[in-house]
C-alpha cells in the first residue's frame, strides 16, 4: 500500500450524561476531525509520519476539550503537571517529557529532547527549563486551566478518587 | 490523552502521546504516556499510542507488547490491540485503549472502556471520528 494512515485518540473513560448531547458530541468530532486534518496536511505532501503525529497531536493539545496542553486535568494538589512522547520507527529515535508545568505543547518538547539531546525523558522543572532555553512556545498557568477540569478535580476530591479523563461528571452530585 | 500514530507514504511509521495525567493524581505521579514502551512505540513494524489507567500500561509494558505479539506471534495488528487492551491492561489492574498502525497501513483500534475518542484517516477516503 503507497498511501498513508493516521489514527488517533483523545483519551478514555466512561459515558457521562452531560455529554451524550448532540451539541457536546459535535465539538469532540469537530475537534477530532481538526488533528485528522492537521496530520493529513503533512502526509498528503509526502511528508513524514513523525511531523504528521506531531501536528495532530498538537491541535488535540490546543483544544480545552481533551486532556492534554490546555484542558489538562489537575493534580491532588490543584496543578496541572504534564507529559507526553514521540517515537520514531524507522530510527527509533525516541524524545519524551514528563511532570512538565509550562510548555503550551509538550509534544514539541519531547521532539526536540528527542532530536537536540542525547537523551529519551527529562523530567520536571529542568524539563521546562529546557524547553524555554530551546525557545518553544512557553505558557502561564492559567493557559492550560478550564473550569470542566477544575470541577472534575472537586469531585475526585469529595468522592476521594482518581479518575481517568473522561470519568467524572461534572454535572452529577 | 490524546494521542496519534501515522504510516506515511513512504511506510515510515511514528506515534506520539500526550497528557494532563488522571484527574486528582498524587503530585509527581507519572503515568505511561511519557514511558517508551508502555504508552508510546514505534518501530518498523507498528506505532502505538495508549490511554487509560497508566500504571496498568506500565506494568505490560503495553505499547511494546503490541509490536511483540506482531513480531514474535504474527498478531495482526487489530488482533495485537485486542490482546493488550482487553486482556493484558486488565490483568495487571487497570482499563483504556489504545491505537496502532502496521507497516502496511492497517489500523488497529481496542479499548475496554466505555468510551474512547478516535479518528482516522485513509488516503483518499473520507476520515471518520467516533466517541462510544
Amino acid at each position: 500500500m503507497s498511501g498513508y494512515t493516521l489514527v488517533i485518540h483523545g483519551g478514555a473513560g466512561a459515558i457521562q450524561p452531560e455529554e451524550r448531547t448532540p451539541a457536546r458530541e459535535a465539538e469532540y468530532r469537530a475537534a477530532l476531525l481538526a488533528a485528522l486534518k492537521a496530520g493529513e496536511g503533512v502526509l498528503a505532501q509526502g511528508g513524514p509520519a513523525l511531523a504528521a503525529v506531531i501536528a495532530a497531536v498538537r491541535s488535540l493539545e490546543d483544544c480545552p476539550l481533551f486532556n492534554a496542553g490546555r484542558g489538562s486535568t489537575f493534580t491532588h494538589g490543584g496543578r496541572i503537571e504534564m507529559d507526553a512522547s514521540v517515537m520514531d520507527g524507522a530510527s527509533r529515535r525516541a524524545g519524551a517529557v514528563a511532570g512538565v508545568t509550562r510548555i503550551r505543547n509538550p509534544v514539541t518538547a519531547a521532539q526536540a529532547v528527542m532530536e537536540r539531546t542525547p537523551h529519551v525523558l527529562l523530567a520536571g522543572p529542568a524539563a521546562d527549563a529546557f524547553a524555554e532555553a530551546e525557545g518553544l512556545a512557553m505558557a502561564p498557568p492559567e493557559y492550560f486551566r478550564t473550569e470542566h477540569r477544575w470541577q472534575q478535580l472537586q469531585k475526585a476530591l469529595t468522592a476521594q478518587q482518581v479518575a481517568l479523563d473522561h470519568d467524572i461528571s461534572t454535572r452529577m452530585g | 490523552t490524546v494521542g496519534a500514530v501515522a504510516r506515511d507514504a513512504s511506510g515510515r511509521l511514528a506515534a506520539a502521546t500526550s497528557t494532563g495525567g488522571m484527574t486528582n493524581k498524587r503530585d509527581g505521579r507519572i503515568g505511561d504516556s511519557p514511558l517508551i514502551g508502555a504508552g508510546t512505540w514505534a518501530d518498523a513494524q507498528v506505532a502505538v499510542s495508549c490511554t487509560g489507567v497508566g500504571e496498568a500500561f506500565i506494568r505490560c509494558a503495553a505499547a511494546h507488547e503490541v509490536s511483540a505479539l506482531m513480531r514474535y506471534r504474527g498478531m495482526p495488528v487489530q488482533q495485537a490491540a485486542e490482546e493488550v487492551a482487553l486482556r493484558l491492561v486488565p490483568e495487571c489492574g487497570g482499563g483504556g485503549g489504545l491505537i496502532a498502525v502496521d507497516a502496511a497501513g492497517q489500523p488497529g483500534i481496542a479499548f475496554g472502556t466505555a468510551r474512547m475518542h478516535r479518528g482516522v484517516l485513509r488516503a483518499g477516503v473520507a476520515p471518520e471520528v467516533a466517541i462510544y
